[in-house]
């Protein structure tokens, strides 16, 4: 087993770094209503926020991402076993709600906080 | 354009059923379950939308980021408008509009917090100066009905409005039944010089912003939380966003 992570470990200096920044990480993204054409309805915010994970999972899942036993399970499937099995994804890790205020269908105004609007951090799964 | 699911998708989706309808476009969904364009402005003016503009404000910043210190004491505020059923009758000086509001169904999964009445106690209506209070219609016995407690000054509003707690009487009699719930209000004005009562022409003159209520709402489980993570129209949206990628996906 260590035999299939020692490329990694002993992989140039500039190849790590490159692989670094593509590393699976949480990236900021602002949309507004307008965009979406909900605009009409929803009265407050104008802008959201949503962001989004993006980049490569490691083949070491280290303990910052928060990766469950499953993806690392799933890494080694993938590296030892085989390869038709993914490796584990880009995912949102954690979520933060977001209070919005909209008009509904038969008049009434509705203020409502909702649940996992807004990813916060990611992790590999 | 509409097309049937491909088989593919439905093999591996063994518990939708067979559709031979065609699958209702999108557009024409977002139609029937979102409020058209031109229905912002009647609704987006005046007293409700200041006072639940305020109160947004007071809960979350200008990101949608609810505040820490935030006093809402609920997930989720709807103000109902009362419909526009008004009936009207004169009881000696005082003017009487029986107000109606239409409080839905499928409310099972929510916890009432707390309900309240926000009215005008002073109105203005053809130079004539109008003292108003609210007090829920109760048929027959009408000291009866417990109101929670008394009406206290909105200081979120101008000095003409008044916040009262309703949520006893909302719990009591309405919040556990299963058919649609109808919340009658009676909203009663007395001129404040007894002698323009025959004067004033009352019949035409109350506007539907008066009085509103307000439903302080927790999701009570999970399976809620789900069901209500986007207004129904942004589901219906994503949805038929989906359906419509998959579509492209197997042409």
């Amino acid at each position: 087993q260590i035999h299939s992570v020692e490329p990694e470990v002993t992989a140039p200096s500039w190849e790590h770094d490159e692989s670094e920044k593509n590393q699976c990480s949480l990236h900021p993204y602002t949309v507004s209503f307008r965009q979406l054409g909900w605009d009409h309805w929803i009265i407050a915010p104008h802008h959201y926020t949503p962001n989004y994970c993006k980049g490569t999972c490691p083949r070491v899942l280290h303990y910052s991402l928060n990766s469950p036993n499953h993806a690392i399970i799933q890494n080694l499937v993938n590296e030892l076993v085989n390869q038709s099995i993914p490796q584990p994804s880009c995912v949102p890790y954690k979520y933060v709600p977001m209070s919005i205020l909209l008009m509904e269908a038969n008049g009434s105004i509705l203020y409502k906080e909702h649940e996992g609007m807004v990813a916060q951090s990611c992790t590999c799964r | 354009e509409v097309e049937q699911p491909s088989i593919t998708f439905l093999a591996d989706s063994p518990t939708l059923p067979p559709t031979t309808t065609p699958v209702m476009p999108l557009v024409e969904k977002l139609l029937e379950e979102a409020p058209r364009k031109e229905q912002r402005k009647p609704y987006l003016q005046g007293p409700p939308l200041q006072f639940m503009l305020e109160l947004y404000q007071r809960s979350a910043d200008s990101d949608g980021h609810p505040r820490e210190n935030r006093t809402i004491g609920a997930t989720m505020v709807r103000l109902v408008m009362p419909s526009t059923d008004v009936s009207r009758h004169l009881r000696g000086s005082w003017h009487i509009w029986t107000l109606n509001f239409l409080l839905g169904r499928n409310w099972v999964a929510y916890q009432l917090v707390r309900a309240t009445v926000v009215y005008r106690h002073q109105l203005y209506l053809a130079h004539i100066s109008l003292s108003c209070h609210v007090e829920p219609w109760v048929p027959k016995s009408p000291k009866n009905y417990s109101s929670g407690r008394g009406p206290s000054k909105l200081s979120l509003m101008s000095q003409t409005w008044t916040e009262m707690d309703i949520t006893q009487h909302i719990q009591q009699r309405l919040w556990n039944r299963k058919e649609q719930r109808v919340l009658r209000l009676c909203f009663m004005c007395q001129p404040q010089n007894i002698s323009e009562v025959l004067e004033f022409p009352w019949h035409d003159t109350l506007s539907m912003d008066v009085a509103f209520l307000l439903l302080y709402l927790n999701d009570t489980h999970k399976t809620a939380q789900k069901a209500e993570l986007l207004p129904s129209g942004l589901e219906e949206l994503l949805e038929g966003e989906s359906s419509l990628a998959s579509r492209r996906k197997s042409r």
